[in-house]
């Protein structure tokens, strides 16, 4: 059974990265291989600069067990936007 | 553009814009970068030329990446970014590759909007511009000398937020002072907003953010991009027209618009045709609803609505009709948007589309002849809101008023990708180097080029006080003296559909005095909203928020406008600041309008300002007497005047 993943934005609590960490990317990483050693790579962006988080394509489960993590505040799918 | 220069008071006879503190700031603004999220850039376009422009800022950290079409080298010193983001979008593809073979990770326009858009707000002046001979004049952007970096993130499909946001966040990196984006999506709470949260970050670092209000008028609360740190961009009408001619079978002749451009269709009647006998929609022209056999070798009558304009005229050339008649319905009502169809066509209003439509539909051998008569200027009355712009109230924040203000988005020629005909059709194998188009799109980079502008004439304004220069001194009525009108209806508009009026740059050069709302002010606003503490700091990006300061009421930011909602109270008081960006010892007196149905009063009515940059404070009681009707806006204003300036504020009241 093939699930269909999708991007989610992922919020994270900027300032809980633990100082084992180099980057928040770095973290971000770890965060999302602690999930499935196949998610670690499904980042898509780190952001730096306009928010604290990142996107990855993950599924739903996936994306609901980074939801209970006490690093996330939020995460939510990815909203398409239209030109006007 | 052309025409919107003269309309908006840039043009060189007013001499505004070169003169002002003997410093030309016109040149002034090769300093100032604009940074516009769109779908890209065609860099050959000669709207970026860069003749005269000196080099590129040493602060600056954009780049131009390389892609399959696009060589680094083709950026110059005017055009020194151009960057694309496409992950978002690869992975809502299922991951494949881009969709159209054409379609390639690079920074390259294949839609022209993004073409349109960046060289509306800052390109380079082009001589002999004119889409087919329509709009002709020199066409240059707002900010003629701004540099331009470009950020592509919509594509076939759209525009993916987690694109959007990589862009903001590397657009600030680099260093832009005014970012544009000419897109959005449905409301949701400011920590659910990419571009609201992403603005934040920008605006934190003093850069403007302008964003298009959206098309979604006439309907009410069809706003997007109402974030309070946001300048909300509406749309109007130029004082320009492009007129066309029905002549029907009963000699009554009816005008419209029309951008064709071809041999016509001669003098002689033809059959007029509305609605198929066996298809239910076929008075919207969609993709296969018009039978050949009925349809060939006539004009064809097509309401407005559901699809692309330029379709329905492609569906009618393809069933063999020689014309369209595009006739508007209730929606649109009497504004006319000019397409460049593939066949003679013309755009009518409501009123003139039902006469036309009963005509058809009761005469037994209907006919008609279409005729063209290209650009005309000076139109009254101008400007009028756009049916299409979207409206308020604001639903995230009802206590915001939005839009902000309107700017010319109707019939706007700009640079145009020659990688797509001007109607964006794929059968549309003309190549155009400027096309005409429609849409807050439109407004949103004229005002972003404007905020350059006022960028460069005060270098130390913070975006809230450009914003506040822009929105106090904006306009509301229109080259007949008479006040705004909404081309949806045809009645009076209102500060739910204008804001705080049209931009006028030359007023807001000089504003007097400006709300100039801090980054504290922001996080008090969003501490005032019930979200929790961790979602406040999620968008201020700061670990050290308490939200010991909030506002019992959103509406009590210092914000150059009010939106009042009673609610179950009867009496809403705000508090607002005035800083002096004029002359030292200048006094205003205070001037206030309001519906019957509310009373203002304002403490002091008077305010002296002893030195420039001084801050006073005013404080506004607004009391109900009554209980107005819940479904109707009622709205007011509230003006600071002195001989020299006119401070307005637009006051929009709910219940």
């Amino acid at each position: 059974t093939v699930i269909a993943k999708q991007t989610y934005i992922v919020h994270m609590k900027h300032n809980d990265k633990p100082l084992s960490y180099a980057t928040h990317h770095d973290w971000y990483s770890a965060q999302l291989q602690s999930l499935s050693s196949s998610t670690s790579d499904s980042i898509l962006y780190s952001y730096t600069t306009a928010f604290h988080g990142f996107a990855a394509s993950l599924d739903p489960e996936e994306a609901e067990s980074l939801r209970q993590s006490d690093s996330v505040l939020d995460v939510y799918e990815e909203r398409v936007y239209t030109l006007h | 553009t052309t025409r919107t220069p003269e309309f908006l008071g840039l043009d060189r006879d007013t001499g505004l814009w070169e003169g002002h503190n003997n410093v030309d700031l016109s040149l002034a603004t090769h300093d100032v970068v604009i940074g516009v999220l769109d779908t890209g850039v065609w860099p050959e376009s000669k709207s970026f030329n860069d003749y005269g422009m000196p080099e590129i800022p040493a602060r600056w950290r954009g780049e131009c990446e390389k892609g399959t079409d696009f060589s680094p080298s083709l950026c110059n010193k005017k055009l020194i970014g151009a960057r694309s983001f496409s992950k978002g979008f690869h992975m809502a593809s299922g991951g494949s590759f881009l969709r159209k073979p054409e379609e390639v990770v690079s920074p390259r326009d294949q839609d022209g909007h993004g073409t349109h858009t960046a060289s509306t707000a800052a390109g380079s002046s082009v001589a002999n511009a004119s889409l087919l001979g329509y709009a002709s004049g020199t066409a240059r952007g707002m900010a003629t000398h701004a540099r331009v970096a470009v950020y592509k993130v919509c594509w076939s499909t759209g525009c993916f937020g987690a694109d959007i946001l990589a862009a903001l966040d590397r657009a600030i990196l680099d260093g832009v002072n005014v970012l544009s984006l000419s897109l959005g999506g449905g409301s949701a709470p400011y920590y659910r907003d990419t571009i609201a949260i992403g603005a934040f970050s920008a605006i934190q670092r003093g850069i403007f953010v302008s964003c298009s209000a959206g098309n979604s008028g006439p309907s009410k609360a069809s706003l997007a991009n109402v974030a309070p740190w946001i300048m909300t961009v509406g749309a109007g009408t130029l004082d320009r027209d492009f007129p066309a001619y029905t002549l029907l079978g009963n000699k009554k002749r009816f005008n419209g618009v029309s951008l064709y451009s071809g041999p016509g269709m001669g003098d002689k009647p033809v059959g007029l045709i509305y609605k198929n006998r066996n298809s239910s929609s076929s008075n919207m022209c969609l993709p296969g609803s018009l039978e050949p056999g009925e349809v060939r070798g006539k004009v064809v009558i097509c309401d407005r609505g559901i699809n692309a304009r330029v379709e329905k005229g492609a569906v009618v050339r393809d069933a063999g009709g020689i014309g369209m008649i595009l006739a508007n319905t209730a929606a649109s009502g009497e504004e006319l948007v000019a397409d460049s169809h593939l066949l003679p066509a013309v755009a009518v209003g409501r009123r003139f589309g039902d006469l036309i439509r009963q005509y058809a539909l009761s005469d037994p051998n209907p006919t008609a002849i279409l005729s063209f008569g290209g650009t005309v200027l000076n139109v009254r009355p101008s400007p009028v809101v756009a049916a299409f712009s979207s409206r308020g109230p604001n639903l995230v924040t009802p206590q915001i008023l939005k839009p902000d203000v309107i700017g010319p988005g109707v019939n706007i020629l700009a640079a145009w990708s020659e990688a797509i005909g001007p109607t964006g059709l794929e059968k549309d194998t003309r190549k155009t180097q400027f096309n005409i188009m429609s849409g807050t799109s439109m407004s949103c980079p004229h005002i972003s080029g404007l905020a350059a502008l006022l960028k460069s004439a005060h270098p130390d304004w913070s975006p809230s006080a450009i914003k506040s220069a822009l929105m106090t001194t904006a306009y509301t009525q229109d080259n007949t003296k008479s006040p705004l009108r909404d081309a949806a209806g045809g009645g009076f508009s209102n500060p739910w559909a204008h804001g705080s009026g049209h931009v006028d740059p030359q007023k807001a050069l000089s504003p007097g005095l400006v709300y100039d709302t801090s980054t504290e002010e922001y996080i008090a606003f969003l501490c005032s909203l019930d979200y929790s503490i961790e979602r406040v700091k999620s968008i201020v990006k700061r670990p050290n928020v308490t939200c010991s300061r909030r506002y019992s009421d959103p509406g009590a930011l210092n914000y150059p406008s009010f939106s009042v909602v009673f609610g179950r109270k009867r009496v809403v008081r705000y508090t607002r600041e005035l800083t002096n960006v004029g002359a030292a010892g200048s006094v205003y007196q205070v001037a206030v309008s309001a519906p019957s149905t509310v009373k203002v009063l304002v403490k002091p009515t008077r305010l002296l300002f002893k030195n420039v940059g001084d801050k006073q404070r005013y404080t506004v009681t607004f009391s109900a007497i009554q209980n107005a009707n819940r479904l109707t806006g009622w709205f007011g204003s509230i003006e600071w005047s002195n001989a020299q300036h006119q401070v307005k504020s637009p006051v929009a009241f709910s219940w």
